[in-house]
């Protein structure tokens, strides 16, 4: 059957078990919220199959001070993809689409199309993490779902470009057909090691004025 | 990047201002 999603969702914040969690749901069903998890609670999506939870992401990098005061974030090691049937995807929470880590890390591990996940409901906020989501796929070459509470819920084509975007304030439910895509870009190839060349050649540069600085100085003293 | 598939989705925005 066809997955359903939901954003990630203030009316929707489990303060109970995963195990009563599932209770909820008998659909292939694709949500966020507060969930707790023993005596912690996380920011989660999780996926919801017959009702189970078969699989389940905590939010990585929490909002400084609203969140990371009262919830515990996810651990940095955990994978941000999701299984469901053959599909594979990416997923991140609310903000999480500013950082690249999260794109690059689902597609390092076979996303083959990227999710995020928002309960922001102000029309700047949406509209900026739903630019931060068109350049999370655009390096990646996957396409990407945005899926907010009030407006900018939107799909992506593989570059990028906003293919379709809901009207602000709309409730709406909308069958859609998500392009998969498999490979990786020269951004999602090089980035990583980007860092690291961009460091070694600025090293490389600065010994060498060095040395040419210090030859110089030697020859004008020979001189002198 | 090669197109491998198709994944069908319902996309739910529940239209809530707060």
């Amino acid at each position: 059957g066809a997955l359903n999603v939901l954003p990630e969702s203030s009316l929707f914040n489990y303060d109970f078990d995963t195990d009563h969690l599932g209770l909820l749901a008998h659909d292939n069903l694709l949500i966020g919220g507060t969930i707790r998890s023993q005596s912690l609670v996380y920011n989660s999506v999780v996926l919801l199959q017959k009702g189970r939870v078969t699989a389940r992401y905590n939010k990585i990098f929490l909002v400084p001070i609203e969140e990371d005061a009262r919830l515990q974030a996810g651990n940095e090691r955990q994978t941000n993809t999701l299984r469901f049937g053959d599909v594979i995807l990416g997923v991140g929470i609310c903000y999480e689409s500013s950082f690249e880590r999260i794109s690059l890390k689902a597609v390092h591990n076979g996303a083959q199309a990227l999710l995020f996940l928002s309960n922001t409901q102000s029309p700047p906020a949406t509209a900026l993490q739903l630019r931060s989501v068109q350049v999370r796929s655009a390096e990646t070459g996957r396409v990407a779902l945005f899926v907010g509470m009030a407006g900018n819920t939107s799909m992506t084509d593989a570059k990028g470009k906003v293919v379709w975007r809901m009207p602000w304030a709309s409730s709406e439910r909308r069958a859609i057909s998500v392009p998969l895509y498999s490979g990786l870009t020269n951004a999602v190839h090089f980035s990583a090691q980007l860092s690291y060349i961009l460091v070694a050649v600025t090293c490389a540069t600065l010994v060498s004025l060095l040395w040419k600085g210090l030859h110089r100085k030697a020859e004008r003293d020979h001189q002198g | 990047p090669r197109l491998e598939g198709y994944l069908e989705v319902n996309l739910v925005q529940p239209g809530i201002v707060g």
